[in-house]
């Protein structure tokens, strides 16, 4: 499914060049469950918004689906992005002036679902969220875990065979977090992909292998 | 330091009503090091942020040093949580357009320190974070927990005898958040009053108390 050979990413400030990714490679087949692991600040969302095809590589390539996409145009990106990948980002990026609800909504809107069907998905979604009393509330009438859970019900909510999620569980509970990895370990089961990145070991331990990145490099351990 | 009685916080929205708290009391001493810890939406943010006074209850009466602030001014309460308090924002509250130590210095200009003072306490507060070499990178060019890290240097700038911390290591690896752990352990060995939530168990283990919240109660445990 996803193939990287030696990508780079380099952010040029000033007269100063960050290193965030320093020639990365590796496979992920279909239906594997992954963790990436990694102390802050190495890399570990760079990575995944390339993955993602948030971001384009400084150099290197990116394989999805056996295709070159190391540098398509942003169109193409996007159409990928909402029929076949869920990307939960770190910092949810809600929209702060739309519902639960609304923002769950967004990627059957783009792709275009009829309103009823969008409806029934996004109620079903928010419910298995435990937000079903949630679902009218903006994100500042939420707390910082309910604002997660609405970030992952909209990465799911076109059944994306891809499922990136970055750091997914960081604010909620032992209890709230578990559901959720149980949700993923579901959806795994389901014929899915999943790469969650994740500073808990024990979320850590639930996937079958494990990246760990370190300085902008894949650590061998 | 810190009384309260019967706290209430309740959100009308339409013909709805939230009660994010419904009467919680408890007392604080003078340097306490303890953690609140309860399932996702049950109010812990909520009554940090009555405890920091950036938010006053619906009912009920908060004494502070004795004095009742239940209902005081935005004036005084910005005096006082600019001199007394330092408050770690879960979802970190940085300006987006300007740099690590901008966000870290803003406390000390609040408080009249002068420029190469300021300078000084910033450079030595970033760096006691780990993040010398990203002094001059905004936020949206530092790492997830990068930013949970100047949120935490801002918050500790004005030295504050009052420490809440809402959620501070939801985004760092083990390592590092037992780096920020041991910061606070010895913060409270100075003499300052800590409070955090935390979903972690290991970092409410570090901590004297634990106050258990569920569903805007405290829950006897
Ligand atoms: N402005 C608001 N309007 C309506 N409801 C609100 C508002 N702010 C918070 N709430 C609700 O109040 C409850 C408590 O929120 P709070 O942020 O205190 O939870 P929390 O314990 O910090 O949760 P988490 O662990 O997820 O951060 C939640 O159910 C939330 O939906
Ligand atoms: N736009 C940017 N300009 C300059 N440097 C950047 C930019 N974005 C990220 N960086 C740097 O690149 C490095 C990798 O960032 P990244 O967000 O991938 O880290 P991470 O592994 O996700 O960390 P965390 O666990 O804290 O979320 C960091 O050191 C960060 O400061
Ligand atoms: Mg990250
Ligand atoms: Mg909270």
């Amino acid at each position: 499914l996803i193939k990287v050979e030696n990508l780079t990413k380099t952010y040029k400030m000033g007269s100063t060049e960050v290193h965030a990714l320093r020639g990365v490679s590796f496979e992920i087949k279909y239906n594997e469950f992954l963790s990436i692991m990694g102390p802050s600040g190495s890399g570990k969302s760079t990575l995944m918004n390339i993955i993602g095809l948030l971001d384009t590589p400084t150099s290197g390539k990116y394989y999805f689906k056996g295709e070159d996409v190391s540098s398509i145009s942003e169109d193409k990106a996007a159409y990928i992005r909402n029929r076949e990948i869920g990307f939960v980002f770190q910092t949810y990026n809600l929209l702060p002036r739309a519902t639960a609800f609304h923002n769950a909504e967004l990627p059957l809107i783009y792709s275009g679902v009829g309103k009823n069907e969008r409806k029934k998905r996004v109620e079903e979604l928010l419910s298995a969220m435990g937000l079903a009393d949630r679902m009218y509330h903006k994100p500042t009438e939420l707390s910082g875990g309910q604002q997660q859970r609405v970030a992952i019900a909209r990465a799911l909510a076109n059944n994306p065979s891809l499922i990136l999620a970055d750091e997914p569980t960081g604010n909620l509970d032992t209890k709230t977090g578990k559901e959720i990895l149980e949700l993923f370990k579901k959806l795994h089961q389901d014929g899915n992909t999943i790469i969650i990145v994740t500073h808990d070991p024990e979320v850590a331990e639930e996937t079958d292998r494990i990246i760990h990145i370190r300085d902008g490099l894949i650590e061998e351990l």
